[in-house]
């Protein structure tokens, strides 16, 4: 049971990080410590902000479709004008 | 389409650019030619008009550069982001930088920096990012031939700058079909893995059961070696494979991989050669077989021998009554057959050999 636990928890993980870059990067979500609950909200608004750019189902929640998006090859340009 | 804040633009249509260093994926000779092919797709539309400097500061200095190379804004190795470009203005205004982990291509193959180029370009004359998924200017890298600049980019770049004074009409990428547009037909459909994929023009939808929203997506994004226009497509769920037909050719997809050897030519399959184009296909996984229809007949294809069943083609019409003689896409599911013609969409029971229901071809797409 630990060892299963670890490779999810290490995907999940991956998973979070990859968004988190993203969505600094492109949707000018300040970096640095935010305060645990604060650092979640501003999150799901983030995620919220980029599914309804890629017209995809605004849910706030990082699920497939929405990773599948942020994996895909891109432009360095920001969505959100800065 | 969007600009940068307070439509930041060059004032002079005379703009300059340089070229600083050149990649070695490609020949000296293609990044001129992608670079200045790129600047020609906005200069075809606007009074906008670009020379190229050797020496000193030109508005738009253009580099190859890779992780940190000199802006404090990193590139991130192979794949993920391409390239980026700051808006028009003095210093690295309109500087274009190019990601020299990535490859560098001329062709299909990922990524071409003709459309790379073009897109980065759009940024340095004061373009921000589309939302429009067929347009230049939308973030995500695709494959597309010809014009690259859609409606949606002209009308943004022209209210920037203006039209072109010497060039009539160009003629634009045709822009993103709309899902609930009553008239809306389809070219062809087939289930792919539990998914219902739907192609329209350059783009599929792609329906899940646990999707609420059907998701629209340019086809070359997904299968960068498929032509734009899909004609026909079906599943053989027993080989995992999805056959799709364009003109005289077929291409085999598993999942999202294309299978060694194709594309092929339809005649393979046992097809006369004056047939040119099939209108709609679909595996009937009760039987086995699977239907082809071209113009106002059919044919009967069986998977497991691999042959063309005798006493074919016969008449549409007169085999499935009441859904007329012409087809632009079929599906099958538990029994039924899903004729689509035009904007009609027939539930034809395969038992009872008769139309059921008969309604809008894109209710499918919850319109």
């Amino acid at each position: 049971a630990h060892t299963l636990a670890k490779p999810i928890a290490n995907e999940e993980k991956d998973k979070l990080l990859l968004a988190e870059k993203y969505l600094r990067r492109y949707y000018d979500m300040p970096a640095g410590l935010q305060g645990e609950r604060k650092a979640s909200d501003l999150m799901h608004q983030k995620i919220r902000e980029m599914q309804a750019f890629f017209r995809l189902e605004v849910t706030g929640k990082l699920d497939d479709n929405t990773l599948e998006v942020m994996e895909m090859a891109r432009c360095g340009v920001p969505d959100v004008a800065e | 389409y969007n600009h940068f804040p307070r439509d930041l633009k060059w004032k002079n249509t005379n703009v300059t650019f340089r070229i600083l260093n050149y990649t070695p994926d490609l020949r000296k000779a293609d990044v001129d030619k992608a670079v200045r092919n790129a600047f020609n797709v906005w200069s075809r539309v606007t009074p906008l008009r670009f020379k190229k400097l050797y020496e000193g500061n030109a508005d738009i200095m253009i580099s190859f550069g890779a992780k940190e190379h000199g802006d404090f804004n990193p590139f991130d190795g192979p794949e993920g982001l391409l390239a980026h470009a700051y808006p028009p203005g003095n210093g690295i205004g309109g500087d274009t930088h190019f990601d020299e982990d990535e490859t560098w291509t001329k062709d299909f193959h990922t990524f071409n920096l003709f459309l790379v180029a073009a897109h980065e370009f759009g940024h340095a004359l004061g373009m921000a990012h589309s939302s429009d998924p067929g347009s230049l200017m939308y973030p995500v890298y695709s494959y597309g031939k010809g014009y690259p600049l859609s409606e949606d980019d002209i009308k943004g770049i022209q209210s920037l700058y203006g039209e072109n004074p010497d060039h009539g009409r160009v003629k634009p990428k045709p822009d993103a079909p709309t899902k609930c547009d009553p008239e809306l037909s389809f070219d062809a459909i087939t289930e792919l893995r539990g998914e219902t994929i739907i192609f329209k023009d350059r783009f599929y939808w792609r329906l899940h059961p646990q999707m609420p929203e059907p998701e629209q997506t340019l086809i070359k994004s997904t299968w960068p070696e498929l032509p734009n226009q899909v004609d026909a497509a079906y599943e053989n769920p027993e080989k995992d494979i999805v056959i799709i037909f364009s003109g005289i050719q077929m291409w085999a997809l598993n999942g999202y991989n294309l299978v060694e050897g194709y594309p092929k030519y339809i005649h393979k399959l046992g097809l006369p050669k004056t047939v040119r184009k099939i209108d709609a296909a679909v595996n009937i996984r009760d039987t086995g077989k699977t239907l082809l229809f071209v113009d106002e007949e059919y044919w009967s294809y069986d998977e497991e021998k691999g042959t063309m069943d005798s006493g074919y083609p016969r008449s549409i019409e007169n085999d499935f009554p009441g859904i007329g003689d012409e087809v632009d896409a079929v599906a099958y599911h538990y029994g039924y057959l899903y004729f689509y013609h035009e904007h009609i969409q027939f539930e034809y029971s395969y038992s009872s050999r008769k139309v059921m229901r008969i309604m809008r071809a894109n209710s499918i797409l919850n319109c």
